[in-house]
């Protein structure tokens, strides 16, 4: 049970990741009061503990320091959502990789004009919107038959995965577009609505219409 | 400021990673 | 003790990884033969046990698949290349995740061109020797002390960084751009030369002289 202090954005699919994590691990697990981002991990008391400057940080009650969001998500969880088994355990680290790897990219390059993040680019964002087409369909077919991403119950691999698509299924991902992947759909509804994931996350409004292109 | 302003997003990574696939299928046959 | 056939490119730094981890874990972790990439992993029978078509991916003798190359490193590794402790296993699960997102992407930019996968861009090839600068100056003061990346040997951690940093070490991180990095060095010279990474990697070559643009 890993209790201690979270330096991050608190709105935010990495801090959201880690804070379900630590709901289903029992510690806890504070965001570090008034962190302003760009100011408050510059500081020398903060370098002197995470030597990059990234974020999100976290130090536990003992004074361990982890970075990289999916690693303290990893750390603050439950041996149940780390996976059960050898086998399990390194589906889970699969999904994690997969998410990073395949979803954020993409991800990332389609809600990003639509947040005002980056400038609009047309093609980009049709190239992403493609590899997104075939990751939900990899995820749909591979939900066929399944609840869950590993095994018979909810992992880290289901709660890194769903916060990876959040800010699809809130922004971009239209009901005409999610319409053509029921089983993500149900899977991605059944983890939102987990109460640990909802004392996270709390209600989550889907995108209900086709994203406007910002002006 | 969103949080998301600092992710850094590698907008390339398609074309790295086809070009790495034809690479190695290449060198395969 | 994880036996089972690897489906994969021959000389990679991800089968490096896994092949390596294997070593430690000392179960049989073989490359499946005659295996072409690019034709062998479109056929049905292999789909139907790795959906998405993409190597690394791995079938243990009981039947288990699993893709992503950490997460079968993770797999076949040992108990102790995984972490000893709940904090040394998030801490491998960090720098697997570092390696990925910090490391490979610059990493690829400026060795692709070297090794004739992509074009050259002198700005990309720039930009990306940067940002490995950026790596290297944080690894090399993270190392002044340490011997390992996490706890007091070697990880799974200091396999996938050390394999992420190969291609740069051998094909364009030349003497003079290395000095700057004497603890990196000492560290990543102490990795390959450990005989169970050794029976994998071989006699690794460096980088002789600074790379030229390929015709």
């Amino acid at each position: 049970m890993a209790s201690g202090t979270l330096y991050s954005y608190p709105d935010n699919f990495r801090t959201y990741k880690i804070l379900i994590a630590a709901q289903y691990g029992g510690g806890s697990v504070k965001l570090a009061p008034n962190f302003v981002v760009g100011q408050s991990n510059q500081t020398p008391e903060f370098l002197a503990k995470f030597p990059l400057g990234s974020v999100p940080a976290f130090e536990s009650k003992d004074g361990h320091c982890i970075t990289e969001s999916n690693a303290i998500a990893f750390y603050v969880s439950s041996n149940e959502l780390r996976g059960a088994t050898d086998v399990d355990r390194a589906q889970v680290i699969q999904w994690l990789s997969y998410a990073d790897s395949e979803i954020l990219p993409p991800a990332s390059v389609w809600t990003f004009p639509y947040l005002g993040i980056i400038d609009f680019n047309k093609q980009d964002v049709n190239n992403a919107k493609n590899q997104i087409r075939n990751v939900l369909t990899h995820l749909n077919n591979f939900l066929l038959a399944r609840t869950y991403l590993v095994g018979e119950r909810l992992t880290l691999a289901d709660v890194v995965v769903a916060c990876s698509l959040l800010n699809l299924y809130k922004v971009v991902l239209d009901p005409s577009f999610r319409k053509g992947f029921q089983n993500v759909n149900r899977w991605f509804t059944t983890i939102i609505n987990q109460p640990k994931v909802k004392t996270v996350l709390g209600d989550v409004k889907l995108c209900e219409s086709e994203p406007k292109v910002p002006a | 400021t969103s949080p998301l302003v600092v992710e850094k997003v590698w907008l390339d990574k398609p074309k790295y990673d086809a070009a790495e696939r034809r690479y190695y299928e290449s060198l395969s046959k």
